[in-house]
């Protein structure tokens, strides 16, 4: 199985 | 006073159309150089990110910088109202505006709509986009492109993206049974549209919802091709030119393998 991942975890919040 | 007017109002039709699915609400940033919008799904794992230069515009003035917090469904039933060779003019104050006005003049002078639409008050994430050198980029029709999403959504909900030097394969499985299609790298680019191009610096092989492509591929009006940017363990980019005035690029992170 994979789950799927989420943008916050590659980008920063500005 | 911000104040654009585009002369082919089917262009604001395709860009609507393009982020309304994705992102309900959004917040249309316009200075004196561009109009940017970035917004992201609900639930995070998507990003939409359009940038339409003041230069794709017949006349643009924005004396101070304005956010528009847009309610995408009501500007595009405001734009379902607009023939595609329809004048767009957007219209707004720049001092905290509460509504955007919009024109459509009709190609032959004749007819002339106006409507005012309520601004929502928005408060999203906003992402900031590291530059990324990516490890394989793949250029193909944007055509071509959703017909192979559509295809497999049939046999799957996820995509396999595995890019090697020659080619790439898109996969996807589930109790139908397993499905691949390769393209290979085009030796000769005469149509550019019809053409595939791989540049790849190293292998990638990432897992993607295809929902949320066949949401991204709501673009293809928008440009002949499109171009994907991978990296290994990175959000995957989908992006369409609009002319050479801008872009609407979309983000989607990757599936994670356990």
């Amino acid at each position: 199985g994979a789950t799927q991942g989420r943008l916050d975890s590659f980008f920063t919040v500005v | 006073m911000f104040e654009a007017k585009l002369q082919q109002g089917g262009l604001l039709k395709k860009i609507l159309e393009s982020v309304k699915d994705l992102v309900v609400d959004g917040l249309w940033d316009c200075d004196g150089a561009a109009i940017t919008l970035q917004g992201m799904d609900s639930s995070h794992v998507a990003l939409v990110e359009m940038l339409l230069r003041a230069e794709a515009f017949e006349h643009y003035r924005c004396d101070r910088n304005v956010t528009l917090g847009m309610n995408h469904n009501h500007l595009s039933k405001i734009l379902k109202c607009a023939n595609n060779d329809d004048i767009v003019i957007l219209k707004a104050a720049d001092q905290n505006p509460d509504s955007c006005s919009l024109i459509l003049e009709s190609k032959n002078g004749e007819k002339t709509s106006d409507f005012v639409v309520s601004l929502v008050r928005i408060d999203t994430d906003q992402l900031g986009i590291p530059e990324t050198e990516y490890s394989a980029h793949v250029k193909m029709s944007s055509g071509e492109f959703q017909r192979i999403c559509r295809d497999l959504s049939q046999f799957g909900d996820a995509v396999q993206i595995t890019c090697s030097k020659q080619d790439v394969k898109f996969s996807s499985s589930g109790e139908t049974g397993k499905a691949n299609i390769t393209l290979t790298h085009s030796a000769t680019v005469d149509k550019e549209e019809e053409s595939v191009t791989v540049d790849l610096k190293e292998p990638v092989d990432l897992t993607f919802a295809l929902r949320f492509l066949n949401l991204f591929t709501k673009a293809t009006p928008i440009s002949d091709t499109v171009t994907l940017s991978l990296s290994q363990e990175a959000p995957l980019v989908v992006e369409y030119k609009i002319g050479d005035s801008g872009h609407i690029r979309y983000f989607l992170a990757p599936k994670i393998q356990e």
